[in-house]
């Protein structure tokens, strides 16, 4: 079954580093052993597990350009059975800097393949994207089995969706033959709007069956949890944003074992 | 007084295409001659301002790579005294292609300068950036007199703020000496969460006088207003997200006069 998740969407501020962390939590809460890398320079997925700003190096940066070994980089998180490769500011730098390298586009790719420890240690490893479709998120597309695409219920969201599976398309004919969109899930649903309602119901009818049956709604708990340096699972268990992480959690386990 | 302003902000989702598509309309309501250049391939502000996808070529894309006039990559836009520079998915190649050019991070500067009927044909140019500080927001950075910062009232997009205004001391510094930050706008504000209250309580405790007093509510209309291909200032008058717009404007033309 697939192993390696990039958690990418071009579009910003659509619920990326939310679901990252929150799926991440969740399924280390069921007794898997996952990573969560964070390969945005803005350093939210490291922010949001509670990784203090002192202590991103090495990470990302450093064990993309080969500066850093494996071990090095990652380091547990607050939540048991759940590691993170932390982001840190220098990361900016590498979208320029990864252009004159050789294999540009495989370096997290062979960087994840070269240690023996990484095909076993994690059961699973999610990678957090930037806003933006460069050789960065182009290195997480190489490296992933699949692609999760949180999808903000809003017309502008929508109306990027074509560009990144074309680009998927692209990265499967000519990088990586066994990537494809595993799902898409609808974030900051507010079912009393009919702009939430109408974009859910074009999405379904587009898609079909790579969208998630479960919804993920707009709930300020959510945007309040990364202040305090955690997961909204563990900052408020009982929210109707948490336990909707939950159930996209199990669907997730189970989508991914009938695959 | 500044006339080019780069609408930026690393941070996604915060407003940033809304903001320039909205103060845009408001300054030409005003009887200013305005162009609003679409710098991010998603092509959202096109879109807001009803620029059909096919109808985008020659843009921002031929323009920033010298393969079009500036007459042929500006066309008028459906609002009278507002004329756009739409951009095309050609425009992700971008941040690639640059890299190897001569004067990379300057290419939008001298193209709007080597033009003469630039200089005078409109009071005001505004440049929607991408979610990046790569090259391409580099090139708007170079250009612009000063940048305007929406700011989405959440923690997240607080902690980008700080490498936003690295950013831009670093540029004023090495490639344009009169950039300054003209102001940060808050974006969807709802006044009844304390998130957003301290967000801004923080804000403005930070930053001072550099912050608005006008603030953008989260305001439905303004979400459905780029299903429509209009500004929520003509989607939707007398809303509170356009109203709010239409008094950012004012605020907008006094800060620029007693600058
Ligand atoms: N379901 C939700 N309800 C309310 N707020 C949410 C929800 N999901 C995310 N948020 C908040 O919305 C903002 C954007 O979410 P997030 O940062 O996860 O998106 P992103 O796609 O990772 O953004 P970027 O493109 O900048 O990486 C954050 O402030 C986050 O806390
Ligand atoms: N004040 C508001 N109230 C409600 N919705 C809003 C408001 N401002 C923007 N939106 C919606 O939120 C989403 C993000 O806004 P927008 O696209 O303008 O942000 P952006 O910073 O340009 O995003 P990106 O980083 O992808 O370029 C859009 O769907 C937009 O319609
Ligand atoms: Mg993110
Ligand atoms: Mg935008």
């Amino acid at each position: 079954p697939d192993r390696i998740f990039a958690i990418a969407n071009q579009k910003g501020g659509v619920g990326k580093t939310t679901t990252a962390i929150n799926l991440a939590t969740a399924l280390a809460a069921t007794g898997e052993k996952v990573l969560l890398i964070d390969l945005d320079p803005q350093g939210n997925a490291s922010t949001g597990l509670g990784v203090p700003r002192t202590d991103r190096s090495p990470g990302t940066y450093e064990f993309l350009l080969g500066l850093a070994s494996f071990t090095d980089s990652v380091r547990a998180s607050r939540i048991p059975g759940l590691d993170v490769m932390p982001a840190s500011v220098e990361l900016a730098g590498a979208e320029i800097e990864l252009i004159d390298l050789d294999r540009r586009e495989h370096r997290l790719a062979d960087a994840l393949r070269k240690d023996p420890d990484a095909a076993t240690r994690w059961t699973t490893i999610l990678i957090d994207c930037p806003p933006s479709l460069g050789l960065v998120t182009l290195n997480a597309l190489v490296s992933a089995d699949a692609v999760l695409v949180p999808l903000q219920a809003e017309f502008l969201a929508l109306e990027g969706v074509g560009a990144l599976t074309k680009t998927v398309e692209r990265v499967k004919k000519s990088l990586n033959p066994r990537l494809h969109i595993s799902g898409i899930v609808l974030t900051m649903m507010d079912r009393r709007m009919t702009l939430s309602q109408q974009v859910e119901a074009d999405v379904r009818q587009h898609f079909g069956t790579l969208v998630f049956g479960t919804t993920v709604p707009r709930n300020v708990r959510i945007a309040e949890a990364p202040s305090h340096g955690l997961p909204v699972l563990v900052y408020d268990h009982a929210c109707a944003g948490a336990q909707s992480y939950i159930l996209l959690a199990s669907e997730f386990i189970r989508r991914r074992r009938d695959a």
